[in-house]
């Protein structure tokens, strides 16, 4: 039997280096690192993959510094959607929810999809009501600003374009063209 | 984008993915994320995997279950499954991004064609292994 192993991200783009001081990357590192060895004690301690990558997924979305949960962008009319999905390998089931902004942790909303209701995906207020007739308590949407977000939305609406999680920084030099 | 994708001491694969979505994006824009097979999937036979990146071509390719279809269907391995996808299939029509993949074995990859992803695995009782950019 191989070994119990969890492999996690947060995020992909194209974050400059050049832009990322030392003391941020440390953040990163930690962070990544705390969530993992989250990951890891639940699967030493006999825990199922799908508890270990839910898990995960929850303390991922509590950090500021991710896109999901507390730190997601912006959408072009200032608000949050989020969404999320979990599957289990062993029995081929999914729960997913989308466009909800009253949840904190949309992760454990698309596991109750997954484990109590005879769907797959719920999309806004409909996922929102499923969740909190299940015992879900509803937060505001404002949870999940940031002013780091909010400067990012700013940016990108200057400059008339979507962006992925972290190709949202100052333009740098080599980028300013006209 | 946040995911995890983990194998159990029982031989189950999980995946798990969660988002805010794209900065600046229209009022319900949903991108590949919460759909199974695109941004998220895990199957009982080979692989589980969760994705980040441009997700509307993530949907496209279902770049998710692709890597199990290359894996079930050619017999690739989990790392050339997931090589070809991100660094092949998804750049071909403008994908930017990567994603994260465990096996039954217990092999993990991470292929990224974006500067950087941030990312990082742990084997039970082993130190986390965690990276940002390509080193």
């Amino acid at each position: 039997m191989a070994k119990a192993v969890i492999a996690i991200h947060g995020g992909a783009g194209a974050l400059a280096r050049a832009q990322m001081s030392a003391e941020q990357e440390q953040r990163y590192i930690e962070a990544l690192s705390g969530v993992i060895e989250a990951g890891q004690t639940i699967l030493a301690q006999g825990g199922s993959a799908l508890d270990a990558v839910t898990e995960a997924v929850r303390l991922l979305e509590e950090c500021p510094l991710f896109n999901a949960g507390i730190g997601a962008v912006f959408t072009r009319a200032g608000t949050h959607e989020l969404d999320a999905c979990v599957m289990d390998g062993n029995t081929l089931k999914a729960g997913a929810v989308a466009g909800v902004s009253r949840l904190r942790n949309p992760i454990l909303a698309a596991r109750l999809v997954m484990e109590q209701s005879p769907h797959v995906l719920l999309t806004g207020e409909g996922a929102e009501q499923f969740a909190f007739e299940h015992g879900v308590e509803p937060v505001s949407p404002s949870l999940f600003s940031t002013p780091e977000r909010r400067e990012q939305l700013a940016r990108a609406r200057q400059q008339g374009e979507t962006r992925l999680d972290h190709d949202s920084g100052p333009l740098d030099e080599d980028q300013k063209f006209g | 984008t946040v995911g995890a994708v983990a194998l159990d001491e029982h031989g189950n694969l999980a995946a798990a993915t969660s988002t805010g979505g794209m900065t600046n994006k229209l009022p319900g824009r949903v991108g590949d994320s919460p759909l199974p097979g695109a941004g998220c999937y895990a199957n009982d036979a080979s692989v589980a995997v969760s994705a980040t990146g441009t997700g509307e071509v993530f949907i496209r390719t279902l770049a998710a279950y692709d890597i199990a279809a290359l894996m079930d269907y050619a017999g690739l391995s989990l790392q050339q499954a997931s090589e070809r996808v991100v660094m092949e299939k998804l750049p071909a029509l403008g994908g930017s991004g990567g994603i994260i993949a465990v096996d039954r074995e217990g092999n993990v990859a991470m292929p990224f064609n974006s500067e950087g992803m941030y990312r990082g695995f742990g084997y039970a009782g082993d130190a986390p292994c965690v990276g940002i950019y390509r080193e």
